[in-house]
């Protein structure tokens, strides 16, 4: 096999052993698995590096256990603000988004205006309008609502503290 | 955040990250994440590079093209320039998280701050690495 290699992450914060049980434990490596070997077959098949790191981030967006796509943290009002980007090292191309919300997959959009669209990044309504021209998949909000993070943001809502994803500690930067 | 970096047959390298941000965040906040040069970076000369943690740091770092110039212009190799970045000039400003990154010829790092960072790779014929914690 050719030279071919895949890393990949799903966030990085306070988690320590005790921090998850065991059901979580094996749940978040099988995930992290399937994400790894998916994007690898693709490369192992003579697909490209950005078809890789799409699929692998794709499925990342799809499972719940991950602040992105499905498992996406609420904001202050509530609802889902997700930004993401994709880069291609041989060509120095990239597309990007911020603040959309109701897409299924950001990076999939991110692809789409990388490769039709003369700009880099693009942000709100206007991200979701390219979307909404290009095909994309858009999903209601009740598709990334996750009870576990229902609870995150229950516990802060009426505070000005936000949170990592993955972390404990708090910071009050308006307080 | 999630994120991924790949090196294809073809001697290609790519990035991408994705995120929900950061829980009651307003204000449209936006993070590193999609941001190039500071969350998501790739550039065959040197590597491609996907980040998580605490964006503000990352961006005010220019993390993921940090990586990339320590590579270029100081000749590091990509283990030297993800530690430089996460592990000395990060820690410096405060900032939690890590990265993964890859370089052409196949090299494979991923560096972290923090207590932990879901993370895998998985290169040729080897088997999959999967972590969570720190000792892994």
């Amino acid at each position: 096999m050719k030279n071919i290699a895949i890393a990949l992450h799903g966030g990085a914060g306070t988690i320590e052993k005790k921090s998850l049980s065991p059901e979580q434990d094996k749940a978040f490596r099988a995930a992290l698995k399937q994400a790894v070997e998916e994007g690898h077959q693709v490369l192992a098949r003579g697909g490209n590096a950005l078809d890789a790191v799409e699929l692998a981030v794709t499925l990342l967006e799809d499972s719940p256990l991950f602040n992105a796509g499905k498992g996406a943290v609420f904001t202050k009002e509530g609802k889902h603000e997700m930004d993401a980007a994709i880069m291609c090292g041989r060509t120095l191309e990239a597309g990007a988004v911020a603040g959309v919300r109701n897409i299924k997959n950001p990076i999939q959009l991110c692809r789409s205006i990388m490769e039709h669209s003369d700009h880099v990044m693009l942000s709100g309504y206007g991200a979701e309008e390219f979307a909404l021209n290009h095909g994309l998949d858009f999903a209601p909000e009740s598709y990334f609502f996750n009870k576990f993070r229902y609870e995150q943001w229950s516990e802060v809502r009426d505070t000005n503290i936000y949170q990592l994803d993955h972390t404990v500690h708090t910071d009050e930067k308006f307080g | 955040t999630v994120g991924a970096v790949a090196l294809d047959a073809a001697g290609n390298i790519a990035a991408a990250t994705s995120t929900g941000g950061m829980t009651n965040k307003r204000y449209n906040r936006i993070g590193d994440t999609p941001i190039i040069g500071a969350g998501t970076y790739a550039n065959n000369a040197t590597c491609a590079v996907s980040c998580t943690g605490h964006g503000e740091y990352f961006m005010r770092a220019v993390v993921a093209y940090d990586v990339s110039c320590l590579m270029e212009y100081k000749g590091l190799s990509l283990q030297e320039a993800c530690e430089a970045v996460v592990n000395r000039k990060l820690v410096k400003f405060g900032g939690e998280g890590g990265l993964v990154a890859i370089a052409p010829n196949g090299d494979v790092a991923m560096p972290f701050n923090s207590e932990g960072m879901y993370r895998a790779k998985k290169a040729g014929e080897q088997q999959a690495f999967v972590a969570i914690y720190k000792d892994e």
